[in-house]
């Protein structure tokens, strides 16, 4: 059973990016072939699997307005079992024509039919907005895993996510659940990051996963080198996080 | 003479509220009176200095509409000289209603006529995106600070951000300039980052601030208190970085 997982938060900077590229990779290296969709302008999920984005032929914006299926615009990257479907600059045109267009909340929907049969998990990055690109996502999406830095700002930011996703539940997508909550970049030294992660889990029970993500120097590196953290610090606490996070979401799945 | 500065950057996390409230504060505490208006949909800038959204009777969100002058919609802060303008979760209607409107990104622009009168400075807060909200700001503004983290991801998104610039300085805001990029979250331990502040002051040369803003849990704890970092940690890193970039903009403006 093929599942869409969206990666998203309002708030800009938690790690949607950075899990989603490392959960993607753990995935594909766990035997599930996983197919990565980048929805960010800024293609940050593109430029971390070290593909260039001059050089590609097509990409998500060619899918979105209908010119190029999925399976096209696809690429192979340098994880086994991991495919991408990357984002060039030309994604933030998107926004503005897909607004125009009928059955905008479903393009991506529309665009990814039939990658369920080929991938057992696809995953989405977004945008830190609430706007019609991550809206597409919630659309396309079966869940939402939400991760959340143990910041003061974060527990009003989830509150408004729920809202938007109640919202799309009662109208475009029924299916619509979250499938968990992951605390990133986790300081335990810090009392208010303790505190909010306390609050959260108080909060939230279950729904947390009971990995968290330790904030380290090597998970902030790997991008730069093109690689997912299991390749570039394999012992290293941030590899470590990302395999347990990988184990908990395949035991939900 | 009066100066608008947009506080900007579509990477998200990268520390633009912190530096709108720390800046805002910093300048009015130097005697110059100091508007802050509060662009996100999240809010965080009118959470920060201790408001509660759900009194404020007017927003941002309706001078956008043209149904309230910004004087009404503005309230005092606790810090002198310091009022805010702030948001409420509203605004993320805003997007959608302001692209049907005719002069759509001129929204912001028309509604703070008149404000130049009363402040020295007009701070504005942005959401992580390049969309209609950041392209009002982009049009009602005489120069944008960049804050930017040292990251990977950092100097790809700065790329993109000159290229709307550029495009909004021809079409729709001629005197629009850099004012500054502004190196926030430094952790000169961290080799990455050190390479990223190396490559940023060879490119951009004078433009960035001498000051650099240093990693300290203090910054990200004051917004939990409603307080700038000048009342909550006045001795600390943050506090002093914050004052000195308050002086750097005071010279260039
Ligand atoms: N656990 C971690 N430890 C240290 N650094 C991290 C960690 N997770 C992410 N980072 C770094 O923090 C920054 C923000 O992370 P990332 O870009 O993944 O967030 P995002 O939510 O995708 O941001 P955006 O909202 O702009 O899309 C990046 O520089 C990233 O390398
Ligand atoms: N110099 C600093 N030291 C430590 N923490 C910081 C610093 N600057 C910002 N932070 C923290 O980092 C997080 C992101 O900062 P902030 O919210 O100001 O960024 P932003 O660019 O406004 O984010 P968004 O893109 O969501 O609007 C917040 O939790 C904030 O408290
Ligand atoms: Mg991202
Ligand atoms: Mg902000």
């Amino acid at each position: 059973m093929s599942r869409t997982l969206a990666i998203l938060n309002q708030k800009g900077g938690v790690g949607k990016t950075t899990t989603a590229v490392n959960l993607a990779a753990g995935l594909a290296l766990a035997g599930q072939p996983t197919l990565l969709v980048d929805l960010d302008p800024q293609g940050n999920a593109t430029t971390a699997l070290g593909l260039t984005k001059s050089t590609l032929e097509a990409s998500i914006y060619d899918v979105l307005l209908g010119e190029c299926p999925w399976a096209e615009a696809t690429v192979a990257t340098k994880v086994a079992g991991l495919d991408l479907l990357p984002a060039t600059l030309d994604l933030a045109n998107a926004v503005v024509e897909l607004a125009t267009m009928e059955a905008r909340e479903h393009r991506l929907l529309r665009g990814l039919q039939g990658a369920a049969e080929r991938y057992a998990v696809i995953i989405l990055d977004t945008p830190p907005s609430l706007g019609l690109l991550p809206i597409n996502c919630l659309v396309a999406a079966d869940a939402v895993l939400i991760p959340m830095q143990c910041e003061f700002f974060a527990l009003e930011g989830l509150a408004q996510l729920e809202h938007t996703m109640r919202l799309i539940k009662r109208g475009l997508n029924p299916r619509l659940e979250v499938f968990g909550i992951l605390l990133t970049m986790m300081d335990s030294r810090a009392k208010l990051c303790r505190d909010v992660a306390d609050a959260v889990r108080r909060q939230y029970g279950p729904r947390v996963f009971a990995t968290a993500i330790p904030r380290t120097i090597r998970l902030s590196e790997a991008p730069s080198y093109g690689e997912a953290i299991y390749t570039f610090d394999p012992k290293g606490k941030g590899a470590q996080a990302y395999r347990a996070l990988t184990q908990e979401v395949i035991a939900r799945c």
